[in-house]
């Protein structure tokens, strides 16, 4: 068939078996078309003279040109079904890939990527993303976590307290993402929780985009003095992390599933290993 | 006293907004990693000591896998026998999360401190995952278990001796391509 359903009791996922794409999640009693897609920024290589010829480096994310997506083309699908966890592997191409997976009684989906080692041999430094597009009316209007801590309602091109100048309109919409991003209509609300700090954005409505891994070949003179190029394992570094998503009916705070969640990513439980034939009881 | 110093000064120095967000000079992040495995490594004997007084397994290696993150486990890669795995939820309620656990491909059964069997699955790791032409890893599949916790809970892994019963439960797309191969 030209579609793939995994689902367990709470949540559906529809995948098009022709492009392997994310077509449709189904959970908290809501449905949406969401589409996740990988993307490369090409990283603007400067001189550093002036302000508008500096290199995209460590600290600063500075775009050359559109974003290039990349699982426009065939994604290679393969579908794991457990019984207490089903997983869906997706391809993308050499250097992404990425596992989806739902566990049974868990109310959310879980995307884990693995993006690496980024090709340099064509002198371009890539910063890769990945973007989830739905079709949720947000009006410009997202939310990033303050550091942990409270949701902070960001508008597209506009700041609280003065005019932006915004010729620089990607990497101007880009905030810190250290928890969790979200974007909502009237009905519907999409959050993502990540495992790590990263940037986000909403460059459009219904969109949320995580910059996932950064290689860069050049200085961009506000410090560090070297290009973010790790390459001491001779290739370039593989980043593998986890972001979860939910989906559910609007709300003007943050819900406390999603609260808890967060807790939950940053303190999992503790893991200790040892050779026994008998179970220890605790004391 | 000296180990949990030693990881409290470690983990104040990743506070630094350069080690939160990776713009620290290569030497340095390398730096921060040794800084860091250091203190983790020892603070594990405090951990060690903590868990031989808090359950009854007073010989227990208690050892840490710090590749879980990548599927891989020395501990459970090297050995062929029974594994305890002692949870400890550092929240302050309790709490009930899945557990993967990097393992060879072998038929095992998980089973409480009560002796209750708790419903397990082995599942492979997906190829690109191990990233196998970067590292050798001799555990590409992991054991997945629900697990509640109050504050520390342990669980026996046993290997069966009987072989594992063959389902096929995987399945590609598009099917032309997975009949080609």
């Amino acid at each position: 068939t030209d579609e793939l359903i995994v689902e367990n009791s709470l949540v559906k996922l529809t995948f098009d078996t022709t492009t392997g794409g994310l077509k449709t999640i189904e959970m908290n009693g809501i449905r949406e078309d969401i589409h996740q897609s990988f993307g490369i920024y090409k990283g603007f290589r400067g001189n550093n003279g002036e302000a508008n010829n500096r290199s995209s480096g460590a600290y600063v994310f500075r775009p050359d040109g559109d974003i290039e997506v990349l699982s426009s083309n065939q994604v290679d699908l393969t579908f794991y079904n457990g019984t207490r966890v089903k997983e869906v592997y997706q391809q993308v191409n050499e250097w992404v890939s990425q596992v989806i997976r739902i566990y049974d009684e868990v109310n959310r989906v879980e995307f884990e990527w693995l993006v690496g080692p980024i090709p340099a041999d064509d002198e371009v430094g890539k910063e890769v993303i990945t973007r989830f597009s739905s079709g949720i009316a947000s009006k410009g209007k997202f939310y990033t976590d303050s550091n942990g801590r409270e949701m902070l309602e960001r508008v597209r091109n506009q700041r609280e307290t003065f005019d932006p100048n915004m010729s620089e309109a990607i990497s101007g919409n880009y905030y810190p993402v250290t928890g969790q991003i979200s974007l909502q209509d009237d009905e519907k609300r999409i959050t993502l929780l990540n495992d790590r700090a990263q940037g986000g954005a909403s460059l459009n409505d219904g969109e949320l985009e995580l910059m996932l891994h950064r290689r860069l070949l050049n200085d961009d003179a506000f410090g560090v003095g070297e290009a973010l190029n790790e390459t001491q394992f001779g290739t370039g570094l593989i980043a593998r992390g986890k972001i979860y998503l939910i989906l559910d009916e609007a709300s003007e705070k943050p819900k406390h599933a999603e609260r808890l969640l967060q807790h939950e990513l940053d303190q999992h439980f503790w893991k200790f290993f040892s050779k026994s034939n008998g179970v220890p009881s605790v004391n | 006293s000296e180990n949990l110093e030693s990881l409290s000064q470690a983990m104040g120095i990743m506070q630094h907004h350069d080690a939160v967000t990776g713009t620290e000079k290569q030497a340095v992040a390398r730096d921060y990693d040794r800084m860091l495995f250091k203190a983790i490594v020892g603070a594990e004997s405090n951990a060690r000591d903590a868990l031989r007084s808090l359950t009854n397994l007073t010989s227990g290696e208690f050892e840490s896998c710090l590749d879980l993150n990548i599927s891989a486990c020395a501990f459970t890669q090297s050995t062929a026998n029974n594994v305890v795995v002692t949870l400890v939820n550092p929240m302050a309620h309790a709490s009930t999360q899945y557990v993967r656990v990097p393992v060879k491909n072998e038929n095992y059964i998980v089973t409480d401190e009560k002796g209750r069997e708790i419903p397990s699955e082995v599942v492979p790791v997906p190829w690109q995952v191990l990233a196998l032409e970067h590292r050798s890893n001799g555990t590409q599949h992991e054991l997945v278990f629900r697990a509640s916790v109050e504050k520390v809970a342990n669980f026996l892994i046993r290997v069966l001796p009987s072989p594992k019963s063959v389902v096929k439960n995987t399945a590609q797309f598009p099917q032309e391509k997975a009949i080609d191969e």
